[in-house]
């Protein structure tokens, strides 16, 4: 622990912290995460990949990266690596079968390890996958470790907004800034003759954003594709809007 | 507090409590377990619906009820009602934009409170809306109510049969019964042409059903009517297998 005992502040030498996060579950926060630590690696940043969700770690999968994490000096866990991307992940430590059938304390516990006893390296960004819920490792996060600010995943139906939005709501309640919405899952076009489907309704996150006066980072299409390679571990770096990178 | 002080069984009186659960979120538990409760209903029984997700309550909307309950004995709330369901939600204790930002302890204490301080009348069954993870909500239920079993719901892809079977193990874990699989989203089929797109991948569940030795309750499509109905709060009788029924 640094000046300050235990609760020195983790990963002060970053410059940027990005959350990618939303209320709801399955909406595409780690597929974004992941596309976003791709396009940024492209920039040319030293990316890091944390992934928070303790209880559904996806990070191992979507990054192609199987194995144990090691330590090289004893101390610190060395930090996984795929596409140049620095990754740490509970789902690197245990069984993809076990479930991790613990209480909020353990939470906060693995998060701050795998912030503090991980050797990152020298990051420029880390580009945190949250878990959905707005518990104890939104609060962790967003007590523990200063966030540059938040992206918020939505699809495009109200069921879905409604949880977005208090993710949304609770980001500012911590006082940490939201770059603004994007919305996932926005349409699929048949590919068989073309006709778009709004299966989970389309324009609920851009009028979201309008609304709040936020910033609206885009629309991402239901495609077959995007399920393929990121569930895979050949994530594609899907077109993201250039706002998104311009704010890091 | 009954006898053996504050720790005395919830829910005693209802002879059957199903939880329907996942450890991915987004996947159609809420939408499951609605209809489950109103297949349930029109087969004659007296049903109650709680949702246990206190960070994403979906029911006020699913169910079509707004307004906060009353109390009619000065010390439990009565549960609100439609569709001939008794209902207990957080969401009806707060607006709907604002985000419970609880740790583990509050989220425990609120699902003991539902459960005993709420007048629920007369049930048979009992169906428990369980949020994504396997933490506080999951342990909290399986430790404090005599749960007759669960049903786990998936969509078809890796990633989310991944955090479906933690959810499965974990209930295995905690000597709860599995009744069996549903696979939601399992195809698409374009309204116009008659393609089918098999967006999120097609049959993991199925296939995970009998590697597991389970049975495999059924597979739902993705149907846009079906978002329209749920997330309207009008929700459809989607034709449930007979077997899911008949556990009860
Ligand atoms: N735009 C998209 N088109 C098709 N599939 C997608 C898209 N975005 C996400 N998915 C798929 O949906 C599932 C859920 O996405 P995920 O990133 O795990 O969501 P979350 O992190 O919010 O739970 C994954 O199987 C993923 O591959
Ligand atoms: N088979 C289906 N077809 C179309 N939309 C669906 C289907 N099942 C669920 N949905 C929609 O998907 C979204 C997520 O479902 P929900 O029941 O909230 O999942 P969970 O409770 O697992 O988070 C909701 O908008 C719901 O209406
Ligand atoms: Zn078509």
């Amino acid at each position: 622990p640094g000046p300050g005992g235990a609760k020195a502040p983790v990963l002060a030498g970053v410059r940027s912290i990005i959350a990618v996060a939303s209320g709801k579950g399955g909406v595409g926060k780690s597929t974004t995460a992941v596309n976003l630590a791709l396009g940024l690696a492209a920039a040319g940043h030293r990316v890091g990949l944390l992934d928070a969700d303790i209880y559904g770690p996806s990070m191992p999968r979507m990054m192609g990266i199987s194995g144990r994490p090691t330590s090289s000096d004893g101390q610190t866990l060395d930090a996984m690596e795929n596409y140049g991307i620095k990754v740490m992940s509970m789902g690197f430590m245990v069984d993809e079968e076990t479930p991790m059938i613990w209480r909020g304390p353990m939470v906060q516990s693995a998060l701050e390890q795998m912030m503090r006893d991980v050797n990152w390296g020298e990051l420029d960004v880390m580009v945190v996958d949250m878990p959905p819920g707005t518990g104890d490792a939104q609060l962790t996060m967003a007590q523990r470790v200063p966030l540059t600010g938040a992206v918020i995943v939505s699809t495009p139906q109200d069921i879905a907004l409604l949880d977005a939005r208090k993710g949304l709501n609770m980001f500012r309640k911590v006082d940490v800034p939201v770059f603004g919405l994007v919305e996932n899952m926005s349409y699929f076009t048949c590919p068989k003759c073309g006709e778009r489907s709004e299966i989970f309704s389309h324009g609920g996150a851009r009028r979201e954003a309008a609304r709040l006066g936020m910033d609206f980072l885009g629309e991402i299409p239901l495609v077959m594709e995007i399920r393929e390679t990121s569930d895979g571990g050949h994530p594609i770096v899907v077109s993201k809007p250039a706002s998104e990178h311009a704010k890091v």
